[in-house]
């Protein structure tokens, strides 16, 4: 309220306009790192293309998220694409699925027309890491594709399990009928674009609970 | 709950509007564009004490018990957040993954007096 009025609350001298804002915006940071439960402002370092980011953010439903529940879309980091996109190994990045209860998940993927004869037959797998750096695949999912464009392909939430550093790997497996056929000359077709803004990725809900909230859950 | 004005001195709720992008923070909340950061300010003289401006029965029982037992109480009454809303954020988290959550009691709605 300007120098010289004094606080109505605690009657100190008021604070004068640009101290009082410096003040306001220090409390304002305060208190969303405190609600989104941070101890810093993350730094992004690899920021999403604007182009995919645009059109994931339409995939979230619009509305207010119910309490203690997050959505979060993570995009895929494409390695080992080897002959095709249809065998890559997509790698995600999420902040420890622990103290938290995976209730959803999608693996958005972009379908590239298929020949007029094919349905494309699609496996995802889990990499689940083993001791000494083996580890085995898990079967996730099998999804029947029969036309090109955006899939939500549903994985089982309860398969879903990041490793301790959060890093989540899905390998793709898919092919049609007449690939079975051509597979001996080695020209798999590209069924899968994992490229710029159609790059896949995962569409999760999340119930954000405390470290050992299932011990009272369970008391 | 009144909303300040320069020259009312009783508890009320004072609108303070911050702007991420004079945090430097629109590089990662997505969404809104800055939110209201209100906050209760002013005095709550006897009269008012327990008068949340929204649970007008609270204040019926304080004010009677006051005129049944003492008209001036030794502690004063001061002026606090009766009412906060959620406030939706979206943002990028550290490994670049866009979140969305509700932030619960993040927005002053209403003040009254304790």
């Amino acid at each position: 309220q300007g120098v010289g009025s004094a606080c109505p609350s605690c009657g100190s001298p008021a604070l004068a306009l640009q101290a009082e804002r410096t003040l306001m915006l220090e409390l304002a940071k305060q208190q969303i790192l405190k609600g989104l439960h941070l101890t810093s402002r993350p730094r992004i370092t690899h920021p999403p293309p604007q182009a995919a980011l645009t059109r994931a953010l339409r995939r979230l439903q619009s509305g207010t998220v119910a309490s203690m529940k997050e959505e979060v879309i993570s995009f895929a980091t494409i390695t080992d694409t080897s002959t095709s996109t249809c065998s890559s190994m997509l790698t995600f990045q999420l902040s420890t699925l622990q103290y938290r209860h995976l209730y959803h998940s999608r693996l958005w993927l972009y379908v590239l027309p298929t020949p007029p004869s094919g349905t494309l037959h699609l496996r995802i797998f889990q990499w689940v890491p083993g001791r000494r750096r083996r580890g085995s695949f898990a079967l996730l999912a099998e999804h029947q594709i029969n036309s090109p464009g955006w899939h939500a392909l549903i994985l089982p939430s309860s398969g879903l399990r990041g490793e301790q550093s959060g890093i989540l790997k899905l390998q793709l497996d898919c092919r049609t009928l007449e690939d079975n056929s051509t597979a001996a000359t080695g020209q798999l077709r590209q069924h899968l674009d994992t490229a710029g803004h159609h790059r896949p990725f995962l569409e999760l809900k999340i119930q954000a609970y405390e470290p050992g909230a299932g011990r009272t859950r369970r008391r | 709950t009144p909303t300040c004005e320069l020259e009312n001195p009783l508890c009320c709720r004072r609108n303070y509007y911050v702007d991420f992008q004079e945090l430097g923070w629109r590089d990662w909340i997505l969404q809104p564009e800055g939110y209201q950061l209100n906050y209760c300010s002013g005095k709550c003289p006897p009269h008012l004490a327990g008068s949340p401006g929204i649970a007008a029965s609270f204040h019926s029982a304080v004010f009677n018990l006051l005129k049944a037992n003492n008209p001036w109480p030794a502690g004063s009454s001061c002026c606090v957040p009766t009412a906060r809303r959620p406030l939706s954020l979206l943002y990028l988290d550290r490994n670049g993954n866009v979140v969305k959550t509700d932030v619960p009691d993040m927005v002053v709605e209403a003040c009254g007096c304790s």
